[in-house]
């Protein structure tokens, strides 16, 4: 019955991911292989392609003052405004993890504060493979080059997520596995400021039993599997450490960005 | 700290409040 208990639990988790966030690794991975029946992805690999993109695709939100804004802080601009659609996918899918809304209200703050850029990079590598990533709900591709050709200090933002996308990938989990891996790292009894931790490690103790059992099933030739998907839990937070300077660097140096006001408490004291 | 993520807190409540993209 107990092992009944935790493949009830994935299913759950799965579901709610399907439910949260438009699209999946699968679906991503159906869309770079062209095996969707759809239009294939418009290429972004140059200035020209990226003017003629920003033509053909249709993105859920047109900035203001976007022509004459320059091409790094259009890139930039957008980025934010996916970052922004993803916090709120994200914490909708926080609050069907089983016992999350039941937490201290404070400490579910701090929970998303802490981990949705974890939980963003974790899935970003869905969208990505070694020569660029899935953009604006697959519409688009841009190359990995044309990310690091931006001027400084633009080039530098995608490139880590790159490495760390390559990395993660190679350990080829599914939907599912991703689904419960990132349920357990929102709910880090460890976060700064946390009141009381005790049942959020509760709550983390039984999904990540349920982690262990699922990829048990899914990657029954891989038995490190849960081990190595729990080492990238610290090279994710490395991840975020690094964005989140790069991002103070921005702020400083350019004057014409800004940042969302949502983003804006998030980075707040983070790091 | 309610008071210093008062968007997050929001979504919280109410994931389909709009944060103005």
């Amino acid at each position: 019955p107990e092992s009944a208990d935790l493949r009830a639990l994935a299913k759950h988790m799965f579901e709610s991911y399907n439910k949260a966030f438009p699209i999946t690794k699968a679906k991503s991975r159906a869309i770079m292989a062209g095996k969707t029946g759809d239009k294939s992805p418009f290429v972004i690999y140059d200035m020209n392609s990226l003017k003629a993109g920003e033509e053909r695709i249709k993105f859920k939100q047109t900035p203001l003052q976007e022509q004459n804004t320059e091409v790094e802080i259009r890139i930039f601009q957008r980025c934010q405004f996916r970052s922004v659609e993803a916090v709120r996918e994200i914490t909708e899918f926080a609050k069907s993890i089983p016992g999350f809304i039941n937490l201290d209200l404070n400490d579910q703050v701090t929970l998303l504060k802490y981990g949705v850029h974890e939980v963003i990079f974790s899935m970003l590598a869905s969208l990505m493979n070694k020569d660029g990533l899935l953009i604006a709900a697959g519409q688009g591709f841009m190359t990995r080059e044309f990310l690091k050709s931006l001027r400084k200090p633009f080039c530098d933002i995608m490139e880590p997520k790159f490495e760390f996308a390559m990395k993660f990938n190679g350990l080829g989990l599914n939907d599912c596995d991703i689904a419960i891996f990132i349920a357990v790292v929102i709910l880090s009894g460890d976060r700064p400021g946390l009141i009381n931790v005790k049942p959020i490690e509760e709550l983390q103790d039984s999904i990540l039993q349920a982690l262990a059992l699922q990829l048990k099933i899914s990657h029954p030739d891989s038995p490190q599997l849960f081990a190595k998907l729990l080492q990238k839990m610290t090279d994710l937070r490395q991840i975020v450490t690094e964005h989140v300077q790069l991002l103070h660097t921005i702020r400083k140096t350019e004057a014409e960005m800004s940042l969302h006001p949502l983003l804006q408490e998030i980075y707040k004291d983070l790091y | 700290l309610k008071e210093k993520h008062k968007i997050l807190h929001r979504l919280l409540q109410d994931s389909t409040s709009p944060v103005d993209l």
